[in-house]
């Protein structure tokens, strides 16, 4: 089963004990799942079960590479959506993408497109 | 003698005038005694933000793109105190490779600090200095301190 | 002494930083 990883995350991070909620506070890190892909085309779903006043998330895929002590998409190794205004972030750039964003009782789907081949 | 938290406590009044800074000729600006200090005494404490260590990069670049000088200490693999624009005297400590003083992150109550204790007596107007660790990087920073036992190089 | 780092901010302890939102990212839209 695909479950958010227990040694693969940033230490502060809290995960639920059937491993599939996450929560954190004061400063953006970063958890991963148990399992990645290498190509085709995958979708991933997750619900945001609270987002107390001012916290946020940012959602999406990254390479095993990422800094765990960064948000996600902060460097070249991921790609997030964040709920505050939608916006998407890579390499710390962020651009327009969803107007409004997401938060409590939100159910997302993030889905990535690779490359059959290499 | 006295536990670690009441000698914090008694530092924290003390040490303003315990110290201040004056033109070293080791490097700039340096910090010196202005009483006698006895061997093990606590001097003072280098205190700034404390920030995750991930923040540390991006700090220094920015430092370094406004020439200002960057003084940070690491308490730990997580967190760094940041002293270069909230800070105290502790930032002007310079380096020497034959300090009179040395540093220890002690846990007060629950949180670290890091404290500058003396090493041996130190005499009124002498220069406090104890001996850094750097972080091993590529370029070698030559050392200034002029001790006969110089390491000639900082990291 | 403060004089010699300008906007510097005298402390007597360490401060703990409160991160911004957007304290990692370099454009934000």
């Amino acid at each position: 089963a695909v479950l958010l990883a227990l040694h693969d995350r940033a230490p502060q991070l809290r995960t639920a004990d059937d491993r599939l909620a996450v929560t954190g506070d004061k400063g953006y890190c970063l958890i991963r799942a148990t399992h990645g892909v290498s190509r085709g085309v995958w979708y991933w779903e997750c619900t945001i079960d609270e987002q107390p006043e001012g916290s946020h998330t940012r959602i999406g895929w990254c390479q095993q590479l990422a800094n765990l002590q960064a948000p996600l998409g902060y460097d070249k190794f991921g790609y997030s959506w964040r709920s505050r205004k939608g916006t998407v972030f890579h390499e710390s750039r962020g651009k327009h993408y969803f107007e409004g964003g997401f938060g409590e009782g939100d159910v997302l789907g993030i889905m990535i497109d690779l490359p059959e081949k290499n | 003698e006295l536990p670690m938290a009441m000698r914090y406590r008694h530092l924290r009044e003390t040490a303003r005038e315990a110290v201040g800074v004056f033109r070293s000729s080791i490097h700039g600006r340096g910090l010196f005694c202005k009483r006698d200090i006895d061997a093990g005494e606590m001097v003072i404490e280098y205190a700034g933000q404390v920030i995750r260590s991930s923040l540390c990069d991006m700090r220094e670049k920015d430092y370094e793109s406004k020439g200002i000088g960057c003084y940070m200490f690491r308490i730990d693999d997580d967190t760094v105190i940041d002293a270069t624009m909230h800070g105290n005297a502790a930032r002007f400590i310079n380096h020497s490779c034959d300090p009179n003083c040395y540093s220890r992150v002690v846990d007060i109550l629950g949180k670290k600090h890091i404290i500058i204790f003396a090493l041996r007596r130190i005499l009124c107007g002498e220069e406090l200095t104890y001996d850094y660790k750097f972080p091993i990087e590529e370029d070698k920073i030559p050392c200034t301190c002029g001790t006969r036992r110089c390491r000639k190089y900082l990291n | 002494w403060s004089a010699f780092a300008p906007d510097f901010k005298e402390l007597d302890e360490n401060v703990e930083y409160e991160e911004r939102e957007s304290e990692f990212d370099q454009s934000d839209e």
